[in-house]
Formats: C-alpha cells, structure tokens, sequence
C-alpha cells in the first residue's frame, strides 16, 4: 500500500456513509 | 511470534499469532469502521459541509478523519496515570504498550491530549474545534479550494466568537486552539508512517 487511506479502506467507508444519506436528502 | 496492533481503536494491543493477516485486519476494521462513520455523521452536521461537491467532502474527510479521532479520542488517554484505554475497555500503561513496539506517537498524543485538556474547552466549544480541525484537513486533491477556504473561515470566526463570549479575559484560548492544528497535522504524518510500516502476514 502506498496510500495510508487506502490501506485501511477509509475511502470506501466514507463514501457508503456519505451516500446513506444522500439517498435519503429529498431532491 | 508475538505481534501487536498498538491502537486504542482496536480491542486488544495483542494479536493473535495464530490468526492470519487477512482476518487480524478485518478484526480491526470491525473495531474502527464505526468511529469513521461517526466522524461522517460529524461532518454531514458541519453547517456548509454539505454544500461542498462530493468529491471534496471524500477528500476532505480521507484527509482529516485521523485529526478529528485524535481530538475526540483523547479521552482514552489518561495523562495521569499515562495509561491508554482500548476499545474493549482495559488500560494498558505506557510501560506495556512500550514493550509492544508503541514509539513516538504515543508520547506525541499525550503531549497534545494533555494541552488540549488544560483548555478546558466545554462540549459545544469542542464541537466547533473540531469541526475547524475537519475542514482545516490537508487540501491536496481539492476540486475547489476557494469553497473549502471560506468554510473554514466562516467557521474559525464562529469559533473565535463562542471562545470571547465564554472566556472573555482569555482569548489566547482561540490562538492556543489554532495552534493545536499543525501539532495534529504532524500527529497524522507519524501515524501515516506507522500505518505505512506496518504489515500483516498471511
């Protein structure tokens, strides 16, 4: 791993949690 | 063959040897998967965070979730009895998580836990900290900047007004906390690095 976010999944964990509610956010 | 995960977001300093790689670090992912959503559900209540284009409140968030755990977490850094408390709840001294490889980081968290304390910022002033220390987060990969900027100048001056209205004689209060933000810039860099180094076999 060269990107220390990378090695611990952060990026896939923020995008599930920013998208939880982006689903529900009335358009 | 001993091998330790010297993290307080992890249940136990000591790792089964027995245990390969792959499950040590889903283990662990269980443990700190939940802190980061935390950190996400802080973030999405940021007034103006929302307004932000994904990517830049993806980036923003790669960047400085570690910040804003340090300062959530110093908590389990009890500077008295210099001891770490793990998530399962047991204390570990600094003497033990010594012998388990813990270095420079470790006397680098209680450094910042102990001036941070000696603040003695109340609930909402630490909220706002912290939400400044989320936006502050390193701006590389940014699609704009500009937006980020004015966000985090909106939220320095909220910041500076909650710290004069509930400490009207000691406003170096707010220079102190501003300071605090390149000590968490370099406590991220010796983390990256011990996350760098560190490797699990399989």
């Amino acid at each position: 791993f060269s990107d220390p976010a990378s090695n611990l999944g952060l990026e896939d964990i923020i995008r599930k949690a920013l998208m939880g509610n982006m689903e529900e956010r009335p358009e | 063959n001993r091998m330790h995960l010297v993290c307080p977001m992890n249940t136990s300093p000591q790792v089964d040897p027995q245990k390969s790689g792959h499950s040590i670090w889903e283990e662990f992912s269980m443990s700190f998967t939940p802190a980061v959503r935390e950190v996400v559900e802080f973030a999405k209540r940021i007034p103006g965070f929302r307004d932000l284009s994904e990517h830049d409140q993806v980036s923003l968030l790669k960047a400085g979730t570690f910040e804003v755990l340090v300062v959530r977490f110093t908590s389990l850094f009890d500077v008295k009895e210099r001891a770490v408390t793990f998530l399962s709840g047991r204390k570990y001294s600094v003497e033990a998580l010594r012998s388990m490889g813990a270095g420079d980081l470790l006397n680098s968290m209680f450094d910042f836990t102990e001036k941070l304390q000696a603040l003695n910022l109340g609930e909402e002033e630490m909220s706002l900290f912290t939400a400044v220390v989320l936006v502050s987060a390193d701006r590389s990969g940014l699609e704009n900047v500009n937006s980020v900027e004015a966000l985090q100048e909106s939220l320095i001056r909220a910041l500076r007004s909650l710290i004069t209205k509930n400490h009207p004689n000691e406003i170096a209060i707010f220079t102190k906390l501003l300071l605090k933000l390149p000590d968490l810039r370099s406590l991220n860099n010796m983390h990256s690095e011990q996350l760098l180094a560190f490797k699990v076999h399989p």
